[in-house]
């Protein structure tokens, strides 16, 4: 069985993509057997792999709406032990179309059923909504790792992605909990990073990383070569922080 | 008739908030009735303008959802000049609500009709997803502002958004242009920086503004004392950023 995580936030920006793409590399990298899929219409973990999400013809949108086997629709990344069910921009109009489907919510759940065995671990970017397609993911998954960046507007969503990780926990997947808070974007200089900090633990407690991410211009630049931090620029602060969360995932099993 | 804006990308943390904020305070110092409208569920621009959003009972929420007049709900701001239309956490619910309901697209529209020749501008803060609420205010406004940060995935998404201001032109409101292309959060030190700032000119042309915004921590502690930039650190780099590119916005009338 493998260890499914949501990587959520509604908050726009707050590193969702970077730690998706950055984690499941450093999983393959640890010779875990990784899948990463792309939940989100504007497909920047496809593309943060160096796919183009315009000539991906088939992807999780023909899975969860169509009903097509994910296992034809997954593409092999460039690490070994990393696959990756890619989006495109077919999801954009997914969330009103399946608004009127059965068990809605559940389609990504029944969707993995067949491949998921393949896998010690299952990486899921969702969008910046809370929206049928985050919903989908949060009834799939085990878990949520939650990413926070160091900044005032981080503190306001939170309160209703609890309520809604609660409301998913009591309806329809009772497993649901928090893998873990990951601070982001952590910039040393920032007076305000620090309230925000002792905020966030204050609130989550020890469901807070020891990790922080810090801000590294090396991740923002790897996507644009289509490749994750590691194999970018392995000697980064970036790559090091990815590494050493990663280490913190595994170790918590 | 005041000219309305919104101010619109899916991208999350481009800084559309930011903007819609900071140039709303600038237009109101210049002596320009504006009204500021929070679209958003998380109501970032309520709180960036010192509303706590838990304490807000009436918001967008009732006057698009139930029908409530606008001006029952309006709030005034510590700057003369400037009133806003507040958000508040009811307003998850209500791209899944409004789904089956008439006209779903103009209720913003035809719930503006009453209060919207008080003003000289109405600024419109959009959430990160081009769902019913964004549709809601492509369909209501004159025009887009499309904030862009200089990264990499920022340039992934502009296709969409330009087909969905297409779709909002064709099917819902004939009048609806590009107002301007913001370049934000540009640090002068990050060789990437440059490649998408010529990009995006390479796109939009004439469309983008002389002004960029530059990365600069004024603008993100702002938010934390609920006041725009320019009643937080008048003589920032963000704030004089945000006093110039109000100044193109209204010489372009
Ligand atoms: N630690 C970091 N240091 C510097 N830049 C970062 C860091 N993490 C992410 N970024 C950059 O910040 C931007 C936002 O990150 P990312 O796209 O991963 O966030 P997201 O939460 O997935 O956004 P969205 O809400 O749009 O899905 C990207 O351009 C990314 O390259
Ligand atoms: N020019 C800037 N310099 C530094 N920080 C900035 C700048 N503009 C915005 N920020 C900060 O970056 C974060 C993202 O900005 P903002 O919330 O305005 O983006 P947004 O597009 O409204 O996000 P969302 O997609 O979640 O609605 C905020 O914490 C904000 O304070
Ligand atoms: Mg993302
Ligand atoms: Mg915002």
């Amino acid at each position: 069985m493998p260890k499914m995580i949501a990587v959520a936030n509604q908050k726009g920006g707050v590193g969702k993509t970077t730690t998706a793409i950055n984690v499941s590399a450093c999983l393959a990298e640890l010779g875990k057997k990784t899948l990463l899929i792309d939940t989100d219409p504007q497909a920047n973990a496809t593309s943060g792999l160096g796919f183009d999400p315009k000539q991906v013809e088939k992807s999780i949108y023909h899975v969860i709406v169509d009903g097509m086997a994910a296992a034809d629709v997954i593409l092999t990344a460039e690490m070994e032990y990393l696959n990756l069910l890619p989006a495109n921009h077919d999801l954009i109009g997914a969330e009103v179309e399946m608004a009127s489907l059965i068990a809605r919510e559940s389609r990504l759940k029944s969707s993995l059923k067949d491949i998921r065995d393949r896998y010690d671990y299952i990486i899921i970017d969702c969008p910046p909504s809370l929206g049928l397609l985050t919903l989908n993911t949060l009834t799939a998954c085990d878990s949520v790792l939650i990413p926070i960046q160091c900044e005032y507007y981080a503190l306001e969503g939170l309160g209703q992605l609890l309520k809604t990780i609660i409301l998913v926990r009591d309806n329809l997947n009772p497993k649901l909990e928090i893998e873990g808070v990951l601070l982001t974007m952590q910039d040393r200089r920032v007076k305000l990073s620090y309230r925000v900090i002792s905020e966030v633990r204050n609130f989550f407690k020890g469901e807070v990383y020891k990790t922080a991410i810090p801000r590294n211009v090396r991740l923002s630049e790897a996507p644009s070569f289509g490749k994750p931090v590691i194999l970018y620029d392995n000697s980064s602060s970036g790559a090091q922080a990815y590494r050493e969360l990663t280490k913190e995932i595994v170790a918590n099993e």
